[in-house]
């Protein structure tokens, strides 16, 4: 603000004419924004950067777009568990069943399914152990071998055993027989069934797929 | 803080918006479109000395006023116009080696100004 003998207020010097003015306060603003970002002058681009580049980068920078639903809500979670029922068993061999109703997984995408369960050992043994994934054959409804896991168990406690594809569909389809057969003598396959509070289970993380919600069981 | 308007020669905010395509600046600062580099101007009278901003209020400037008339000779100055609230400048923009870079600048946007 021009004092009457047209000096400026703070300084003393001869006030600027407005272009002038604007120039200076245009010069201010370019130096301020380089120092503050340690550049002594403006980034010259060397290649041109995609539009598509930077519209990724900008949706990374603000998240997910407008209107995705946050990933909890595209589906819920939830871990359904089931336990152990004893089918036919002899001595190295054991069949166990579990079942799930339609109402818990029916529409739902089983994501995975861990096998638990609980064996006493002898101290400094090592108990082999195989796990037979069934299947229905629809040709004669009898079960035939989809997969088998090899398991080496080497000391007292729960275990768990995360079972592959084939019994995450056989979940979906409501129930998963699997066949225990020992490969040593150190423990028979029944020992695995335990008394009531050691109880093989499985645990199958499904998600809703959207077609209807179902509460935690 | 007081906005500077018209004739206005106490200490206000003057607004000053800098736009990057205006200086050529829009192809390596990708957002904003531009710098509020606002700047305090104007003057700081005794009786308005430590009023930041707001906090004034015409009757203390007044009864003020009168404190400092009586006080022997009022001289300008001890008193500066200064910004009292601040926000930091968010700046998208590529670097040399053509990355994008985000960053955040403290303290580059002035929101009010005030006496000090």
């Amino acid at each position: 603000t021009p004092r009457a003998d047209n000096q400026c207020l703070v300084c003393g010097e001869p006030t600027l004419d407005l272009e002038s003015q604007r120039k200076l306060l245009l010069n201010l603003a370019k130096r301020s924004i380089l120092d503050k970002l340690h550049l002594s002058q403006r980034p010259i681009l060397s290649q041109p950067v995609s539009r598509a580049a930077l519209r990724t980068a900008l949706q990374h920078l603000r998240g997910p777009p407008q209107g995705a639903l946050p990933e909890a809500d595209r589906g819920q979670e939830y871990e359904i568990i089931s336990f152990a029922e004893t089918g036919l068993s002899n001595i190295n061999q054991t069949r166990l069943d579990f079942h799930f109703s339609d109402r818990t997984v029916g529409g739902m995408e089983v994501q995975q399914v861990r096998l638990m369960f609980f064996v006493q050992l002898p101290p400094n043994t090592i108990w082999t152990l195989k796990v037979r994934v069934l299947v229905l054959d629809p040709h004669d409804a009898n079960f035939t071998l989809a997969t088998q896991h090899l398991l080496e168990v080497d000391a007292s406690g729960w275990h768990q055993l995360f079972l592959g594809p084939e019994a995450q569909a056989a979940c979906s389809q409501g129930h998963l027989p699997l066949e225990l057969v020992s490969e040593s003598q150190i423990a028979q396959s029944s020992d695995i069934l335990g008394g009531a509070a050691h109880r093989p289970f499985v645990v199958a993380r499904v998600r809703v797929g959207g077609k209807q919600r179902v509460r935690r069981h | 803080g007081i906005d500077c308007q018209g004739g206005s020669r106490m200490c206000c905010r003057q607004e000053f918006f800098v736009d990057f395509r205006e200086i050529g600046w829009d192809d390596w600062i990708i957002q904003p479109e531009g710098y509020a580099m606002n700047f305090c101007t104007g003057q700081c009278p005794l009786h308005v000395a430590g009023i930041p901003g707001i906090a004034a209020s015409f009757h203390t400037a007044v009864l003020n006023l009168l404190k400092a008339n009586t006080a022997t000779g009022t001289t300008e100055g001890g008193s500066c116009c200064v910004p009292t609230a601040q926000k930091p400048l968010s700046l998208l923009y590529y670097d040399r080696d053509s990355n994008i870079v985000k960053t955040d600048i403290p303290d580059m946007v002035v929101e009010a100004c005030g006496c000090s």
